[in-house]
């Protein structure tokens, strides 16, 4: 399973979902790797990589180099990562006269022994975003509980469609995760009910509330899951996770 | 003045800054325009233009429609918006043959009759945002009051240097504006107090607070101001409003 964790309106919590998610899966003896396509970089930080420490990582993997020279350890058995460099903010304009351009990571990713591959995408609709729905086989779309949320979802949507009839047909939208939830916030109930209107059961059943603790875990480098098990961000991520496999082995 | 409000980092509250400081600029009587050159439309929302009624919008202008003909009204008086038109998120593609292509803004703007053009951007480094950053005279950045939110404010920084020095020498860091000021989460403060070690005085005085009455005013489709004025994010807009044109009569 190779998943995309995609939405291009920003600050969503899609980072926050592919570190969390890496590490719980990885907990539960999964052998897993996160892929930060993202050149800000946000995905590698949250696992204390520092910036001078990124040289070899999604970018050099994009333009050939083998994906084991740019994989690294994380600290968590089981979880490696392959870390955004500082040239990946350059990619777009670099690699529009590469061949087969949408490809690189797909080919890059194929035989990598890795149970599952999750890749953290830029809030954006780029060449780096083409490359990471090429390779992928699903895709996870954190929501936010704030209005304007909804507002450009279509986009996604309508961006794995064009791609699954082009050039990704195993592409499918494995579900939207309710991120930020807030019950003191009205609208955090009126998002929810809206998007399981929208997309009915793609909608996982957990709810993953606005919790502090997932912010302070980043700036510690760690999961929140070790930072603070028992915060609601943890216990909604663990859920998470045993949804997500559940999803996993169904047909 | 063209102000463009930018920072690549989603969610930091761009497009809730551009919105109620161009209803503030417009009630202390200057003739504001508001451009919406994020193909994600939420500042064309956040004033009430539906989906169905942006056919001739940003896109339009940065391939020759005059800007009048793209103009609409928002219901306040001093505040006239071009709205994100849905060809706006294949403007990447469709531009890059396209001759002077980062200009396009910036010559459609000449002698548009307007005291103050603010440009709310995408969060992405793409040729739109080139093309405000190339048309506009300073750069706003709203910096969201969270972890990983000065992560990568450097790339914006190198991105109005490097545009500085390559396509429109006056562009300037007009300033940065810390925002969803959270006083019961001690990262609030830590960010805060980074961004003004970092940037000194270019930090805005003023501080945005969380407050939910702003999105909530969005999904009204009014300004904060209008919808409830004395809530402490429209006070604080209204403090900013202050300070921006404070600076902009400094030589
Ligand atoms: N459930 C949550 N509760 C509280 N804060 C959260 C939660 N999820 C994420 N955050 C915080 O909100 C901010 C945005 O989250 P995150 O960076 O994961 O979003 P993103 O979609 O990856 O952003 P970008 O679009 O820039 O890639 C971060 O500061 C993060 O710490
Ligand atoms: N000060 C604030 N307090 C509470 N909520 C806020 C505040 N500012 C913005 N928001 C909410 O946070 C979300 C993100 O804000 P906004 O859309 O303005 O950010 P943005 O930087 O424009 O995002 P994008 O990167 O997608 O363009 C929205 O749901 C908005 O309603
Ligand atoms: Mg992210
Ligand atoms: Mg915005």
């Amino acid at each position: 399973m190779i998943l995309a964790i995609a939405n291009q309106k920003g600050g969503v919590g899609k980072t926050t979902t592919a570190t969390n998610l890496a590490a719980g899966l990885a907990a539960r003896g999964q052998r897993v790797l996160l892929i930060d396509i993202d050149p800000q970089g946000n995905a590698s930080t949250a696992f204390g990589i520092h910036r001078n420490e990124r040289s070899k990582g999604t970018y050099a993997v994009l333009l050939g180099t083998p994906l084991a020279q740019a994989t690294r350890p994380t600290g968590i058995k089981g979880l490696d990562m392959v870390p955004a460099d500082p040239d990946l903010a350059g990619a777009e304009i670099e690699l529009i006269n590469v061949e087969r351009r949408e490809f690189r990571l797909r080919e890059a990713l194929q035989d990598a022994p890795y149970d599952i591959i999750l890749i953290d995408l830029p809030p954006s609709l780029t060449l780096l975003t083409l490359n990471a729905l090429v390779a992928a086989t699903g895709v996870l779309v954190p929501l936010q509980c704030e209005f304007l949320a909804l507002e450009g979802i279509t986009q996604i949507t309508r961006t794995i469609e064009a791609i699954r009839r082009s050039l990704n047909p195993k592409l499918r939208l494995e579900g939207v995760v309710l991120t930020m939830y807030d019950r003191r916030n009205n609208l955090s109930e009126l998002v929810a009910a809206d998007a399981r209107t929208f997309f009915n059961a793609k909608v996982f059943e957990t709810v993953i509330p606005r919790s502090v603790r997932l912010s302070e875990a980043q700036s510690h480098g760690r999961p929140v899951r070790d930072y603070d098990p028992k915060s609601p961000g943890a216990v909604a991520y663990e859920a998470l996770v045993d949804e997500v496999l559940a999803r996993e082995t169904l047909p």
